[in-house]
């Protein structure tokens, strides 16, 4: 049997969002640690990594651990249905192969419930070791989504280039080129605004926008964005769930033939 | 043109 219920279910609804549509499908796994996703895109470029902690949520039953199998644009279109203050709780049975999405209204006079069939996924799980990364760049999430948004509009590849001046992100397209330079800038009124970036040593990977603004979808969720960078790695685009726990988006850089 | 790199050529299976 699996009961969890969570207060603020505009949370899984952002969720939802920010994944459906980098991913089709993919295994929910739940635990004593919480509930958690590994998924990869179809063509195995980007990988997501989702928890959310078992402290997080108001009610967390999860007698074994259990893998449920959700089309992702799916379970985001029954999501929608819930309302943004509701109180949501996912139930299912063991063996069954349905999962019920509770919605409760803040002041109970509303109560919906929604069952979904599951599917069998054959999902492969990817070790991702500890890695000292060379760079890690905190932003404003909002500031993140604006220069992706930006840059793809003037071409398909973004260059984050980490150095002592800041972080430059460059683009180039048919029309001509662009970079935009952020510089540290630690002594803001709201922490929120910051940019800070620990730099082990520099480093300059290429990567694909069109994943880097998928992974923008999340922004909803997190005011604030940790961009993790190192040569010969997948670069991570961090977004904290408020006290819940995180979604990673792991990204394959462009390599040099 | 540089080319697109693989998750699977980073990350393991387990």
């Amino acid at each position: 049997m699996l009961e969890l219920r969570l207060l603020q279910g505009s949370l899984l609804k952002k969720v939802l969002e920010s994944i459906k549509d980098l991913v089709t499908e993919a295994n929910f796994d739940c635990s004593a640690t919480g509930f958690s996703l590994q998924a990869m895109d179809s063509s195995h470029v980007a990988l997501v990594a989702l928890l959310l902690r078992s402290e997080g949520f108001e009610h967390f039953r999860c007698d074994r651990n259990i893998s449920m199998g959700m089309k992702l644009v799916n379970m985001a279109m029954m999501l929608k249905c819930a309302g943004n203050d509701d109180i949501i709780t996912i139930k299912a049975d063991d063996g069954g192969d349905t999962v019920t999405f509770m919605f409760e209204s803040p002041n109970q006079d509303k109560i919906a419930d929604f069952e979904m069939k599951l599917m069998n996924i054959d999902s492969e799980h990817l070790g991702i070791p500890e890695a000292e990364y060379q760079a890690i760049v905190r932003m404003p999430s909002s500031e993140f989504a604006r220069i992706c948004k930006d840059l793809s509009t003037i071409g398909d590849t973004v260059i984050i280039s980490v150095t002592k001046e800041g972080v430059k992100f460059s683009t180039k397209g048919d029309i001509g080129t662009a970079n935009i330079v952020c510089r540290q800038n630690a002594t803001v009124d709201k922490p929120e605004d910051a940019i800070i970036i620990e730099m082990k040593e520099p480093v300059s990977l290429t990567f694909a926008l069109r994943y880097m603004n998928s992974f923008t979808k999340a922004t909803p969720l997190a005011n604030i964005v940790t961009i993790s960078l190192s040569s010969e790695l997948p670069v991570v685009v961090e977004y904290k769930i408020a006290e819940m726990g995180y979604i990673r988006f792991y990204l394959a850089p462009k390599i040099e033939e | 043109d540089a080319k697109q790199g693989n998750i699977m050529s980073f990350f393991k299976k387990v």
